[in-house]
């Protein structure tokens, strides 16, 4: 699963 | 970043100034719902923390500046600058049944557990209905100011855009977030019945008023 360092989208 | 993620960035940012240029010109936040912008503000705030832990771009810092920023002076401008004009009487849709579930369901279903995920999670669930105190106020009073309905389809259409952007990297990325689109529909779906009251009516020149 995405990590949270991933979260490019706003 | 693809076209569909752009527009949506763009109209989410434009929804947002529409907002604000209605308050600010017509020194009112009449038929604005003050409980769904302390909701919106408690979106971003909890959904930005990475801000201070993982710089991503200056693009997306910008924004997440901008739409902390924005949130709070919207607050700022409804319940102390313009109090007099806060339509408060017809927003009183309880935010408890909305944020009650949101936290439970955020720390039942995430990717992670730990807090700044948890956080991101309860944004994610909380932006999806955090429009329902506005949805209600409208369908409260029977009609909307044209400039706000022109911010709610913006607001509404940005998420709509969002879901063509994960279509999108699905297919060329092979990378989608499960938690983010679920929400993601249910928020889209929640403008649905807007949508057509806004594309039959305001587009034709005529005002937002419900069918009786």
């Amino acid at each position: 699963l995405e990590s949270f360092k991933q979260k490019d989208e706003l | 970043m693809n076209v569909f993620r752009l527009a949506g960035d763009l109209s989410h940012l434009l929804a947002i100034i529409i907002l604000l240029l209605k308050i600010w010109k017509t020194r009112s936040c009449a038929g604005i719902s003050g409980r769904s912008q302390i909701l919106f503000a408690l979106v971003y705030t909890t959904r930005y923390l990475d801000l201070f832990t993982n710089f991503i771009s200056l693009y997306n810092s910008v924004m997440k500046v901008f739409f902390i920023s924005t949130s709070c002076a919207t607050i700022y401008l409804m319940y102390v600058k313009f109090k007099a004009t806060y339509d408060h009487n017809h927003d009183t849709f309880r935010i408890g049944f909305l944020l009650i579930p949101v936290t439970i369901l955020g720390l039942l279903i995430n990717h992670d557990f730990t807090p700044l995920e948890v956080l991101w999670t309860f944004s994610i669930y909380l932006e999806s209905v955090a429009i329902l105190p506005q949805l209600f106020m409208v369908s409260k009073t029977g009609d909307a100011e044209t400039i706000t309905s022109h911010y709610l389809f913006c607001l509404g259409l940005y998420r709509a855009l969002y879901i063509f952007n994960w279509i999108y990297r699905y297919y060329f990325e092979g990378f989608y977030d499960l938690i983010a689109i679920v929400a993601g529909v249910v928020q889209t779906v929640l403008y649905c019945d807007f949508f057509y009251l806004y594309v039959t009516r305001v587009i034709k020149g005529k005002a937002l008023k419900l069918p009786a």
